[in-house]
């Protein structure tokens, strides 16, 4: 695990994205890349899965993808 | 790669099937 991560996946961290804009899993997937946080990418999936069902957040399908979003 | 960024997204859609 490299001591010089400069991203952490966290609840807070996507819940601040979620607040400022509709995301899909992708677009999260992109904020928290594997070469910036240290994880892998199984530990990425599954912590990330773990937030999103714990932050439970509302649902919205923009050009037929499903996007996550958290309102203020 | 995008190829990579594909399959995890793929894995964590998988991983919210039920719960969405």
């Amino acid at each position: 695990t490299p001591s010089s991560s400069d991203v952490h996946l966290t609840e807070e961290a996507v819940r601040r994205y979620l607040i400022r804009k509709p995301m899909t899993t992708k677009d999260l997937l992109k904020k928290f890349q594997t070469k910036r946080t240290g994880l892998s990418s199984e530990q990425t999936v599954n912590v990330l899965a773990q937030i999103l069902k714990r932050l439970n957040p509302e649902r919205k399908s923009i050009a037929d993808k499903m996007h996550f979003y958290i309102k203020q | 790669s995008s190829s990579e960024a594909d399959e995890m997204a793929a894995a964590l859609d998988a991983e919210l099937n039920d719960f969405i």
